[in-house]
């Protein structure tokens, strides 16, 4: 564990609790992408599977439990308690033209071929991607509240600080696992044109929203 | 240690 490993996954915890709140404080999930929080759901379950093998530390268990129940929660949330605010319509991305792909490329570019082994590249993979449906949903009303906007920055923050935390490890334990770093890299790089518009938009207080 | 062999990160 290091700092950036740290932080990142606080600030992880961070956006996942602020998308919590937001939908239950205004009761409604207009503007969210459901489809992206079912993604982030498959991708929690089929990454820690390993719950139910090792034992890491009661931080790991819990963290890991946490972010399950939480992705669950977010998509009752969406599909059952506030379905009627739900933006069906807007949430158009085709998202079989992410979860076929990532799961041919899991099952050719993975560490080890087993189940689990390939479950968890897989959840690599998706979550590099998860966000798109997300972004595409507000590239598509041209604008988000500032709310989900500050969600969006915790999420990508958190990719950008596992690179990081990565550099660290590689320097500092000699530990190098090329599919998270590629994976990681791609998912962080698809954030970069948010970053650009939260740090010049939503920082200096107006509501994000885009060129016609 | 190259390749994935831990479960310690999220």
């Amino acid at each position: 564990m290091n700092v950036f490993r740290l932080t990142g996954d606080l600030s992880h915890l961070a956006a996942i609790i602020i998308l919590l709140l937001k939908i239950w404080k205004s009761r409604s999930c207009a503007g969210i992408s459901g489809k992206s929080q079912i993604l982030f759901a498959v991708v929690f379950t089929t990454r820690y599977l390993d719950l139910l093998t090792s034992f890491i530390s009661l931080y790991n268990t819990s963290m890991k439990l946490i972010y399950i129940g939480c992705a669950y929660a977010t998509v009752y949330l969406i599909y059952m308690k506030f379905r009627a605010t739900y933006d069906g319509n807007h949430d158009s991305f085709r998202v079989e033209f992410l979860v076929v792909p990532v799961g041919g490329l899991a099952v050719l570019i993975n560490h080890n071929f087993s189940l689990m082994e390939i479950l968890w590249t897989f959840s690599i993979y998706l979550e590099s991607v998860a966000i798109l449906p997300q972004l595409f949903m507000i590239s598509k009303t041209g604008e988000a509240e500032t709310i989900t906007t500050h969600y969006l920055f915790c999420l990508g923050l958190y990719r950008a600080l596992y690179l990081l935390n990565w550099i660290w490890r590689y320097y500092f334990e000699g530990f190098l696992d090329m599919i998270a770093i590629l994976a990681g890299l791609v998912q962080t790089i698809l954030y970069c044109d948010f970053f650009y518009l939260y740090v010049t938009k939503v920082l200096k207080g107006k509501k994000l929203s885009l060129p016609a | 240690a190259i390749g994935r062999t831990r479960h310690d990160e999220l």
